[in-house]
């Protein structure tokens, strides 16, 4: 988590993620599921950003695996 | 505990990965 943190502050236009980092940290002791929520939306999240730098559509419902398998296809 | 505490390190991994990768 403190590497994520790191990346983050070194760019800065990453920032809104550390709300999910602080949730993840918060609930990884006392309720797993919800941490795994803000896991798999952290990841959504970042996902969506590259699709969107690479002006790529993404559809409405997409899976996060089909969402995931299209931000590794914009490198 | 542990397999959870795989599942998140490992997404936040790949998490510093992508945006690594990207910028």
């Amino acid at each position: 988590m403190d590497k994520l943190r790191q990346v983050i502050e070194e760019y800065p236009r990453w920032q809104d993620l550390t709300v999910y980092i602080d949730r993840i940290e918060l609930f990884i002791e006392s309720d797993f599921s919800s941490a795994q929520e803000n896991a798999k939306a952290l990841l959504e999240s970042i996902a969506q950003e590259i699709c969107k730098q690479f002006t790529i559509e993404v559809e409405k419902n997409i899976s996060i695996n089909k969402l995931l398998g299209k931000a590794f296809n914009c490198f | 505990k542990t397999e959870q505490e795989f599942l998140i390190s490992s997404t936040v991994t790949v998490c510093v990965f992508l945006i690594r990768y990207h910028e």
